[in-house]
């Protein structure tokens, strides 16, 4: 069991890194096992980033935006080392600014192979990245229905 | 594995019967505020199985039963059903496209152990199965109960209903089983627990926020 | 004091009802005390609303966006009530959709007669509706600075 | 009152003398993610006086001073200056343009009590005066009271400054002085303790969940 956490941990380790390289466009990131621990099978994960041009840093003093970015490539890091059949992601691109939805919508375009993935958005630019749009309305005050949409 | 569609009815916003395919790729909800999107979500950790309400921005399971709008009364019962195909083949499934997932998947099927043995092998999906809408929950006794079962259907229908007395039912390609069943399945495919897999809206945060303790669950479910 | 909290609770209720009607196009909302506590001087408040078209409910099962709307129908109430001299509002139009932030931006300039605003925003809609633009920059990585922008 | 401008000299991302002026009306702040806007929202909180570091996204209050980027090494000390018009007029200050807001301001200067009364009006606020950046505090002497104050100036500038000792200082009009008379003196005006003046990154909904006894604060502060 600790051979194979150890494995995992350094997969995801290799696949976090890459994954925050791209979303940042540089920097470098990574995941720490709490020392306090003595036991591998039960440390804490400690992450740390470092933006480019910043010093590496604890994730608490990070921007809203840098913060859901590095989020971002922790789960792509997990999906990479083990694929999920789905994915819904509600809103994570609220917080980022446009280059950066950008990078995060061409980031997604590497996992939509092996997963099924829903994005609930109100942005324009990652509506543009889909491939499929589904309308959400009430047209009935209170009730709900779903619609396909063609995008203008 | 893939998600085919699901069909919500009665489910928070969702009053008449909904269908949601899933394509392939990336699908983009788009859609005023209010207008039922993220409901979309809670329905699909609902019928997968979770049992905290908070999880559902709701006080109580039965909060998720349509509670009226200003044209319609409240209804008396929630059903959800999600459609897979390939459930146990690997990756989305596109591979084994002779149409039985049993093919090539991890081989045996689910062996879930139960009180009393019977094989029961789970019924094809049948398209206009339709579980009776209403109130009046089906007869205790075709709880169904998997055991070694050669052959798993092309598709696969887990649904969830609950009523106003928030006793929950869970059926299996139509018939009733029980909650274990259904997470036993589930855990033998590549959908997991699905820690990771559904982020709920403003929580993107919460991945990275988790205590270091937290955070290695999603690891070990990933490992 | 108890005549003095109730005056003020009074027209506070009265602000937030004509807000919320304002940002939703409709609907109502009301504050109310909490019963539990005898005293006025004591009790909380309780938040009720009626987005349009749907029923009467607790604040909790509003959507996001909904909830965000109503905090700021809540805010604005206030200020109506005591103008504050200035008010730094950071990032609150992230889950609005373009139709709502019309309405957001459309009730602050209500304020600014009274009030400094500063609005914190990746949003255009809301850069449109601004008097001024500063932009933040980081040329040297790492470093900010403030620039005076024109809008294009 | 009117907000006229802010000076931020080592606070968080901030390394040199920045400037901030405050316009009238809406002034829209924008940038990429990570370029030091929500740090701005935090500067203006700090010299107001806020005492929890968490509330600054912070572990410890030293954290607010630069620590250092790729190309520049950490500084010794934080300082924020916050200038004001017509600090104790009603509304922002545009009706008495006579330059001396007690002109029509609420009648009485503040008035602070201390252990010993010394008449020290406050001072002109010098454009000049720049306290000396680094290391080095403000020798304890020249502390200030504020007492009967016929005049308040045109001009009231309210300043703090912090050391990686974790030592905290506060400066009124280049007058040393402690954070309560920084409370007083604002309490008597429309600043009032800021509980609904500032809303942080993601904290909307705090407006709406705070639990009721929390939401009464707001009124009370309001009425
Ligand atoms: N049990 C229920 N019965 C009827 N309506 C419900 C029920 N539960 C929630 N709703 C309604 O669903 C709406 C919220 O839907 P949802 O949170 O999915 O919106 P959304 O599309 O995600 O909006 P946003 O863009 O603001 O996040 C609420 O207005 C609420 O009235
Ligand atoms: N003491 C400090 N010294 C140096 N830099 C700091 C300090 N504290 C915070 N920072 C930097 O400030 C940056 C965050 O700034 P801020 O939160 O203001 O960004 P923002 O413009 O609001 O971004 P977003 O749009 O993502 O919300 C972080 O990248 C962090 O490195
Ligand atoms: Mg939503
Ligand atoms: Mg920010």
């Amino acid at each position: 069991a600790r051979e194979r956490f150890r494995g995992a941990f350094e997969a995801i380790q290799e696949h976090f890194q890459e994954s925050f390289r791209t979303l940042f466009g540089g920097g470098r990131a990574e995941l720490r096992l709490s020392e306090e621990d003595e036991d591998v099978l039960e440390a804490g994960i400690e992450v740390a980033a470092q933006p480019p041009g910043k010093r590496l840093q604890k994730i608490g003093l990070l921007s809203g935006g840098e913060k859901a970015l590095t989020a971002v490539a922790l789960l792509v890091s997990l999906f990479r080392y083990r694929p999920s059949p789905f994915c819904i992601l509600d809103e994570v691109d609220a917080p980022l600014d446009e280059a950066n939805v950008e990078r995060f919508t061409r980031l997604l375009q590497e996992l939509r192979s092996d997963t099924q993935l829903i994005l609930i958005t109100h942005n324009r630019k990652s509506m543009e990245a889909a491939d499929l749009l589904y309308g959400v309305t009430m047209e009935e005050p209170g009730v709900s229905k779903i619609l396909p949409l063609r995008f203008e | 594995l893939r998600l085919d569609r699901m069909e919500i009815l009665g489910f928070k916003s969702f009053y008449g019967r909904t269908r949601f395919d899933f394509p392939d790729g990336i699908t983009a909800v788009v859609g005023p505020n209010g207008c039922g999107k993220s409901n979309i979500g809670d329905a699909i950790s609902w019928v997968l199985g979770e049992q905290k309400a908070s999880s559902l921005r709701s006080d109580r399971m039965e909060d998720v039963i349509f509670n009226g709008s200003e044209g319609r009364r409240p209804l008396g019962m929630a059903e959800v059903s999600l459609h897979f195909k390939n459930l146990l083949a690997d990756g989305n499934g596109h591979a084994n496209g002779n149409g039985h997932g049993a093919g090539n998947g991890h081989g045996a099927a689910p062996e879930v152990t139960v009180a009393a043995d019977r094989e029961v092998p789970i019924p094809e999906a049948a398209e206009s199965a339709r579980p009776a809408a209403g109130g009046a929950p089906e007869s205790q006794a075709a709880a169904l109960r998997i055991t070694e079962i050669e052959e798993i259907p092309e598709e696969v229908v887990v649904t969830r209903r609950i009523y106003r007395s928030g006793e929950s039912e869970y059926v299996l390609n139509g018939q009733r089983c029980r909650l274990k069943d259904i997470q036993d399945l589930l855990a033998r495919t590549d959908i997991g627990s699905r820690l990771y897999s559904t982020i709920e809206q403003g929580k993107i945060d919460q991945v990275l926020a988790a205590r270091p303790k937290d955070r290695r669950a999603m690891f070990e479910e990933a490992a």
